[in-house]
């Protein structure tokens, strides 16, 4: 089962088209396997994009170098799992 | 038995489908269960009808979670399915419309990828079927209708997760439903339902330009999210998918907008801000109930203005 430990879920509200475009060219570097959950299309949207615990460091360092303002929206994608499937199997349980 | 079923939590497929058959003996009078089809893994595609008799009455079409990580549709799904049944006979509004028209809904739209989201990764989006050449499967479901097909906004990259297929309506899935929709021939309605983003959109995604109907859809739309929003505040933005999200081809309501049906929208359902996809099991209920009202309208509108 594909882990999701360290991953982060990174928001960005976005201000300009000049940080739209920076974020465009993010979305297309196939390398960092980068998910976007809402991608960049409008300084209107927020950006969520999941980043691999592998490529962190590296995502954060070009967003801070292009002075694009971003929150992580979920710390640690697997223990979000985690506690989604204990409620699973403790509803399953319950059930039975 | 339906009623120690819990609605609030999430549900692997065997159990939404043992679900299923417990639901439609229980609604015999009212609800049917259709086999529509083979997923691209040999699993079946349920769809349920509830009908009060006629055959190929007006009807509304609305499948929900063809995005299988997008896990509160399909919980959404099973919570509206029961709602209808439940308040036919006792919701006069509801007990009108099912007395004249069909409602024809497809749960889990993507059951191939929903187990994967089970077993193997939370996180799958796509169909299953093998890309020759690649390691990496599936498709984009909702980059595969024909309409636009392959055009600005889908990717011609397997390993895309927008990537559109290898021609318009190659997903077994995708075939199904257009198979059943084209028989049928007499639907006038189309919602599809993902999560999250919050959004109520009509077409088109593969052009920007505005669908013929666009002002009718965007005051049904605007209406309809107003009512949504009554319950808990929750807000909807609402456009064409073109202007509120962005271009792009292949997608299901531009599909059924082209072949006739007018009354096609998309929903994104609610996000708490926090969670994305991961919505927490507590937020089914609160989902389900608020869309309910939008959906009802919709419904509502759509028995009041034949065409």
């Amino acid at each position: 089962e594909k882990s999701f430990t360290g991953d982060q879920v990174v928001r960005v509200d976005v201000q300009s088209e000049e940080q739209l475009k920076l974020l465009q060219v993010l979305e297309s570097e196939e390398k960092w396997n980068l998910d976007f959950w809402l991608h960049p299309v409008s300084t209107e949207l927020p950006v969520d994009v999941l980043v691999p615990h592998t490529h962190l460091a590296a995502v954060k360092e070009y967003l801070q170098a292009h002075n694009i303002p971003f929150t992580v929206m979920i710390d640690n994608l697997q223990e979000l799992l985690d506690q989604e499937k204990a409620e699973m199997k403790e509803n399953h349980l319950r059930e039975h | 038995s339906t009623r120690s079923f819990n609605f609030g939590a999430y549900h692997r497929l065997e159990t939404i489908y043992s679900w299923m058959d417990t639901f439609v003996a229980q609604h015999s009078n009212l609800v049917t269960k259709l086999d529509i089809g083979r997923s691209y893994e040999n699993r079946p595609m349920y769809v349920l009808k509830f009908s009060t008799g006629g055959t190929k009455r007006p009807a509304i079409w609305i499948d929900l979670g063809i995005h299988s990580r997008e896990w509160v549709s399909q919980a959404t799904g099973v919570w509206t399915a029961n709602k209808i049944a439940t308040d036919y006979g006792t919701d006069a509004s509801l007990t009108s419309l099912l007395n004249t028209m069909d409602i024809y809904m497809l749960i889990v739209a993507n059951p191939d990828g929903y187990v994967v989201t089970h077993t193997n990764n939370r996180m799958w989006r796509k169909t299953r079927s093998k890309n020759s050449g690649y390691a990496c499967l599936g498709v984009d479901p909702n980059r595969n209708w024909n309409a636009g097909f392959g055009g600005p906004g889908a990717s011609s990259y397997p390993c895309s997760e927008s990537y559109h297929g290898p021609s318009a309506h190659s997903e077994i899935e995708v075939k199904n439903m257009v198979n059943l929709i084209q028989s049928h021939g007499n639907f006038k309605s189309f919602i599809s339902v993902h999560s999250y983003s919050q959004l109520l959109m009509y077409p088109y995604g593969y052009t920007c330009r505005g669908a013929p109907h666009q002002a009718e859809l965007d005051s049904v739309a605007k209406a309809a999210v107003q009512k949504l929003s009554s319950l808990y505040g929750t807000s909807y933005k609402v456009g064409s998918i073109c202007n509120i999200i962005y271009q792009a081809s292949g997608g299901s309501i531009d599909w059924s907008y082209d072949a006739g049906i007018k009354y096609s929208f998309a929903f994104e359902l609610r996000d708490t801000g926090r969670y994305g996809f991961i919505l927490p099991a507590d937020q089914i209920i609160p989902t389900a109930s608020e869309t309910w009202l939008a959906l009802k309208h919709i419904m509502e509108y759509v028995r009041d203005h034949p065409y």
